[in-house]
């Protein structure tokens, strides 16, 4: 554990907070991508699969079942409390297209082809892609409100952070999961031009994040 | 460690 894994962590978990928050207490999901929470929730299903059959310390086991539980709890509230306000016309990407290929890459590229392995991979693949949804729809309706924007920073520097603990473990430890990184450096690519629109928008702007 | 790695990352 290093200050930038456990830093990354914490703000992986912020993200997940403000977004359930911001949920609970407007009561509407109103420009959330209900699809991008969904493959979030299998993003963590198949990858804490492991929870059953290896043990790493206290903390690990505690956020992946904080994580599951929050990712699960949005995902209820999106499609059964709060239903009403999902904006299901804007929220069209199609995920098909990103799970077909991101399953057929976790058969082919994998460390080990054993079930769990490769659930695993598919949910590294996954997880890089998965925002695409909530990006799509951002530039379908051309804005996002701030809150939404805070989510996706925060979502955004989890992945910086985890590039500089993975440089880190590999100056220390040579250390060097090369599925991770791969999919981690592809999945921060996809943040940048967001991160360009929060700062020059939501910070100097008014709030909200339009689109030019 | 290229190859098989012990996931315990989050």
């Amino acid at each position: 554990m290093n200050i930038f894994r456990l830093s990354g962590d914490v703000c992986h978990l912020i993200a997940i907070i403000i977004l359930f928050l911001k949920i609970w207490r407007s009561k509407s999901c109103a420009g959330i991508s209900g699809k991008s929470q969904v493959l979030f929730a299998l993003v963590f299903t198949t990858r804490y699969l492991d929870l059953f059959t290896s043990y790493i310390s206290a903390y690990n086991t505690v956020m992946k079942v904080v994580y599951l539980l929050l990712a699960y709890s949005t995902v209820g509230l999106i499609f059964f409390r709060f239903r009403n306000s999902y904006d299901s016309e804007s929220d069209s990407f199609r995920v098909e297209f990103l799970l077909v290929p991101v399953a057929g890459l976790s058969f082919l590229e994998n460390y080990a082809f054993t079930p769990l392995e490769i659930l695993w991979t598919f949910s590294i693949y996954l997880e890089s892609v998965a925002i695409l949804p909530q990006l799509f729809m951002i530039t379908k309706t051309g804005e996002a409100e701030s809150i939404t924007a805070h989510y996706l920073l925060f979502l955004g520097l989890y992945r910086a952070l985890y590039l500089a603990n993975w440089l880190w473990r590999f100056h220390t430890e040579g250390f060097y999961d090369q599925i991770a990184v791969v999919s981690g450096v592809v999945q921060t690519i996809f943040y940048c031009d967001f991160f360009y629109l929060y700062f020059t928008r939501v910070l100097r702007g008014s709030g909200k994040m339009s689109l030019p | 460690v290229i190859g098989r790695i012990r996931h315990d990352e989050l």
